[in-house]
């Protein structure tokens, strides 16, 4: 405690921050990095035992995280700052508003789902090609009851502007994965913060993928680069997501609940980041011609 | 014609240990790994004409010939690192997120003349 000296100030500097970090509370390391650690330090106790001099190739690529094939000197694993609203309940299809189960009517948005009463959602599919002269023709909107929605949010202001993302990973971890087939799982860029409770209507939320929720999948990948949810320049200052998983068919009404709640329970998500600071890599030296 | 008398071998330009323990700093609670490193340190002096054998460029082997003729108009080569490591340190950052992190040039390996 108390001012740091010089040499701390220096030292800090040195090692790219402004001050000393203070953790709330340590939390467990996650395995991935204790891994991506000990196989850097492996690497640079392997290149100093060879102590000869190496050529571009042989030398420890610094600014390359290897095991995840990408640029970068910067590994982060962001912790999901979002609280699980539904707490894996299923929820009712009020999502169309108004009524009298409409969240105005009732407050915060807590929702129960009668089953037998399905979600009423907008068309998926593209609107069908206007038959000249004829009438446009609706696809009969989805109809999966909504099991799980989990607002992710990812505080990102610990990144220096300087820093350049090469990967932004969405780490998915719920136990067994989906109960049976036809689960679905989706993900949607959340409303701003003014937005956010009960006045967020699903349809203000950018739809940014659908994908199958596999039977055992229990860790999902989801790049968010390649999403095209972020670009390679400096990321935003947090992130904020909705996770939802749609029920599939086939399930009781009881151990589809029962299968929501588990899932919820279990649900957990993180979010990897490697950057490359420019300032802080030096361009590997090129072969001598 | 007479060349200067060797200084003692210890005093040649070479590497120094130096081990920077983050508990000795006070940071072991936020940093996870390693608990410290080797960063060492140069130091010694660069005579004429032991330069040559230093890991010396020609440069140095020549303002170290010069301070042998004027040592007041020309000063010895210096001993500086000349080959350096890269470390990763695993730590918490502010926002309680795990970080590892990579930094280049952070052990001398080697001293050299220059």
């Amino acid at each position: 405690p108390g001012p740091l000296s010089p040499q701390a100030v220096a030292l800090l500097r040195a090692l790219g921050l402004s001050e000393p970090p203070a953790p709330r509370q340590p939390r467990p390391v996650p395995p991935l990095l204790w891994r991506l650690f000990r196989k850097s330090q492996e690497k640079l106790a392997a290149a100093k035992e060879t102590q000869e001099p190496q050529g571009p190739e042989q030398q420890a690529q610094p600014c390359r995280v290897e095991e995840l094939g990408v640029p970068g000197n910067i590994v982060r694993l962001v912790p999901d700052r979002g609280k699980l609203r539904n707490q894996g309940k299923l929820l009712s299809g009020s999502r169309a508003g108004g009524g009298a189960d409409s969240p105005q009517a009732r407050g915060p948005p807590r929702h129960r789902l009668n089953p037998s009463r399905p979600v009423t959602r907008p068309p998926r599919a593209p609107c069908l090609p206007f038959p000249p002269g004829g009438s446009v023709q609706f696809e009969e909107p989805a109809l999966a009851p909504l099991c799980v929605e989990k607002p992710l949010f990812f505080n990102l202001s610990a990144l220096a502007p300087q820093e350049q993302p090469t990967l932004v990973r969405l780490e998915l971890a719920c136990a067994r994965g989906a109960p049976g087939p036809g689960w679905e799982l989706s993900l949607s860029l959340a409303p701003g913060p003014q937005l956010w409770g009960w006045q967020a209507h699903w349809h203000h939320r950018q739809l940014l993928l659908t994908q199958p929720l596999l039977p055992g999948q229990d860790t999902i990948h989801l790049d968010l680069l390649d999403l095209g949810l972020v670009g390679p320049s400096a990321l935003p200052r947090n992130l904020s997501l909705v996770l939802e998983i749609l029920a599939g068919g086939g399930g009781d009404g009881n151990g589809t609940e029962a299968a929501c709640t588990s899932l919820g329970r279990s649900l957990e998500a993180s979010l990897l980041v490697v950057t490359l600071h420019p300032q802080q890599c030096r361009p590997l030296a090129r072969r001598r011609r | 014609t007479v060349a200067p008398a060797a200084p003692a071998p210890d005093r040649i330009c070479r590497p120094h240990q130096l081990y920077v323990s983050f508990r000795d700093v006070g940071w072991h609670d936020w940093i996870i790994a390693p608990r410290g490193f080797m960063a060492n340190y140069c130091r010694g002096s660069c005579p004429f004409p032991l330069a040559t054998q230093l890991n010396s460029v020609n440069h140095a082997i020549l303002q170290s010939l010069m301070h042998s003729v004027a040592p007041a108009q020309t000063p010895l080569p210096c001993c500086i690192p000349v080959r350096l490591s890269p470390i990763s340190v695993l730590f918490y950052d502010n926002g309680d997120n795990v970080v590892l992190r990579h930094y280049e040039d952070m052990v001398v390996d080697e001293c050299g003349c220059r």
